[in-house]
């Protein structure tokens, strides 16, 4: 379980990054 | 920016503290006020991440027997659901108002939010671990107890058989703790106690073959040698106390390691 909570704790970073991103994109245009 | 205690956590989510921190300046600055784009997909892809994310840690909670980790699990789901759910609303806001500044900030909360949600629950999974290991440290420190009862060359060969891969297990555990954690101090501490045993514990069973051989030949000396195998034993016993007690320590405990 240890590996599958870290790699879903991964999935879960990655997602919210593509979220800061697209957000930020927008802040810096 | 926030601290991780090891450098699994750390890797999986300082990249996104510091884009988060960045976010937060932008904010602050005012900087953000262009008309803000869909973030429904984004979003949706947080929430299900969010989602398998937990399942994962419910089947944890279910199946382990660590029962401070079954308490301490559901608090850090709720943390990070609230947080997805509040970047939904924020995306439904903002959708309706691409300019709602409230939107804004519950987008950015929300981010937050599931940063330190995500470092709560891997947190409460690795103090998990870490009891695990403080299991087999207090097994050791029973152990260490046990050589005052050794009397005789038998029993010593027994308690030195059993004593000695209790020892390598527990060195080996915290030798893989201490490369784990981000906190320098901490990891030191381990690294030093853990020597400490390495180069005491074949001193122990000097001292205590000297106690069985006094008692052997009559029992001449025999305060001396009990009293020299009781201070070893007081050295390791204190060495492995430490070794629990850093275990323990977070990294917000840095003052507690003088």
């Amino acid at each position: 379980n240890a590996g599958e909570m870290v790699k879903q704790a991964k999935l879960l970073a990655m997602a919210t990054s593509q979220l800061v991103n697209a957000i930020k994109g927008e802040a810096e245009d | 920016m926030p601290v991780f205690h090891t450098k699994t956590i750390e890797a999986i989510l300082d990249p996104v503290a510091q884009q988060v921190s960045q976010l937060v300046i932008l904010h602050e600055e005012a900087q953000d006020g262009n008309a803000m784009p869909d973030l429904s997909n984004p979003v949706m892809a947080v929430s299900a991440a969010v989602q398998n994310l937990v399942k994962v840690g419910k089947d944890t909670a279910n199946s382990t027997d660590d029962k401070i980790l079954k308490q301490e699990m559901p608090p850090a789901f709720t943390g990070v659901e609230e947080s997805s759910n509040k970047l939904a609303e924020a995306a439904m806001e903002l959708k309706r108002d691409p300019y709602s500044s409230p939107a804004r900030k519950k987008l950015i909360d929300g981010a937050r939010g599931i940063l330190s949600g995500t470092s709560d629950l891997l947190l409460c999974f690795d103090q998990s671990e870490v009891r695990k290991i403080v299991r087999v440290a207090k097994g050791v420190l029973e152990y260490l107890a046990v050589s005052e009862v050794v009397e005789c060359l038998e029993d010593l060969v027994t308690f030195v058989k059993n004593l000695s891969p209790g020892m390598a297990n527990m060195a080996n555990k915290v030798t893989s703790r201490s490369k784990e954690l981000t906190h320098t101090a901490h990891a030191n501490g381990l690294i030093n106690h853990t020597e400490n045993l390495k180069r005491t514990t074949p001193v122990l069973v000097s001292s205590m073959k000297i106690f069985v051989t006094v008692l052997k030949k009559g029992g001449a000396g025999r305060d001396e040698a009990q009293q020299n195998r009781n201070y070893i034993i007081g050295c390791m016993s204190h060495d492995v106390n430490e070794i629990i007690r850093i275990l323990q320590l977070t990294s917000a405990d840095d003052d507690e390691l003088s």
